[in-house]
This record gives C-alpha cells, structure tokens and sequence, in this order.
C-alpha cells in the first residue's frame, strides 16, 4: 500500500495546499505538515489514487475495512471533509488533524466534539441523538445494557448537562459539562501528532523549507 | 451511576483516529 511521490508530482495533486500556509494555520511545523503529505498519500492512494481520501479509504485506514461501517467514524469523516464534497483533500486532512494535535486549543476540540454529537446539524445534542449514539456503541461492542438501564444513563447525562432543562445540551452547556468532565475529550487528542516527523520521515529528509525560515 | 452517555459512545473504534498513524 505504500507509496512514494516526488516532490515534482506533488504540486499537481488536487487540493495539496502548500505546507507552509497550512504550518500557518494549524500547530504543526512545515517539517510536520510535510510527514502528515505522506501519511495522506497513503490513505488517499489505498483504494484511488486520485490524492483525495475517499469514505471507503478512511475506513480501511481505521478499521482496515473497508466495508466496515461506524456511525462515529462516518462523522468524523464528514467533519474532516469540511468543503462537504464527500472527499477529504490534504488541507482539510492537516486542518481537521490539526484539532487532534496535544496543543490545539482545548475550545477548538470543544467544539469538534459537540459538532461530532449533533447528528443532525441542529446546533443542539438532543436526547433523541444521544441515545441513537449510545445504541450504535452497544451494536458495535460486547457491551450489553438492557433499554431500562440506556434511558436512566441518559436521563442522568441530560440531567447533568442540561442545565437550562430543555431537553436539548446547547453549546455553552456542552463546554460547561465537559470542563466539568475533562475526559470527554480524552479521543480529541492524538499523542502520534507530537513525532509524526520520526512515524514519517521520509519528506523530512527532502523537505523544501527549513522551518526555522517561516 | 457515575457512567454518563458521553463516555459509553467515546468507546467507538471509530472515534480512535490513532490506527490513521498504523502502518503495516
């Protein structure tokens, strides 16, 4: 599956931003961006080699299945392909990874995650969301809970994040609950984002602009 | 219970973008 393009095919792959105006934007290094081109390379040519990631290839890459289907992993996939075009191109790869990255801002992560839980682009986590999240879980799990013990667990979730007793969990309640509940975020950050340079050296070595420049 | 919604569903593989980082 691995695969390696020259720096002269590079330019030419569509939606390939230049890493130092993505370096700009994101907490990565241009070095870093450079790692993160080939690890996009990678996903992007498992099934098309077409240097865009397709549905079916961030499946493979997470689940090495490419069939295999993930409410949450789906989301993920929709919230990364920002231009909702039903690619991910590589700046919208680096920029939605750049979230994940240990020093994104914490509002950032935040708000990923509540835009990750609202299902249906409502500006809310409803109630009626949250238990089909829960149900997609134990679908995919061993984990059994009978619906009695789903509705209590709900019930006392709305009951701690609904502040304002709406029935719905807005995105100041959401901030506020999770700053009481910090481990809720504990899946926005991925610690691989700190040495992605020693995962991927590769354009490290042959890197165009040396970061201490920018 | 101390379990809230939110911690079940962070259980997902799906959620786990560190297998992105696995190669091979």
């Amino acid at each position: 599956m691995g695969c390696f393009h020259s720096k002269s095919t590079l330019h030419y792959t569509p939606g390939y931003e230049e890493p130092t105006v993505l370096a700009a934007e994101t907490p990565f290094t241009v070095s870093e961006v450079e790692a993160l081109y080939e690890l996009f390379k990678r996903i992007s040519s498992c099934i098309i080699d077409d240097g865009l990631i397709h549905r079916e290839e961030f499946q493979l890459a997470l689940f090495r299945n490419q069939k295999m289907e993930n409410l949450f992993a789906d989301r993920i996939f929709d919230l990364f392909d920002i231009k909702r075009n039903g690619v991910i191109e590589f700046g919208e790869f680096v920029r939605s990874l750049g979230i994940f990255h240990p020093n994104a801002p914490v509002a950032d992560k935040m708000s990923f995650a509540f835009k990750l839980y609202d299902l249906r682009h409502t500006g809310y986590i409803e109630r009626e969301e949250l238990k089909e999240m829960v149900l997609a879980l134990l679908h995919e799990s061993d984990l059994v809970l009978s619906d009695d013990v789903v509705e209590i667990i709900i019930d006392e979730t709305f009951s701690d994040a609904d502040s304002k007793g709406d029935g719905r969990i807005d995105s100041e309640e959401w901030k506020e609950f999770v700053s009481r509940n910090p481990s809720l975020l504990k899946n926005m950050t991925l610690p691989y984002l700190m040495d992605i340079t020693l995962a991927f050296p590769n354009f490290v070595v042959s890197s165009e602009v040396d970061d201490s420049e920018i | 219970t101390c379990l809230n919604a939110f911690d079940i569903i962070s259980l997902s593989p799906g959620f786990d973008l560190s297998s992105l980082f696995e190669k091979d």
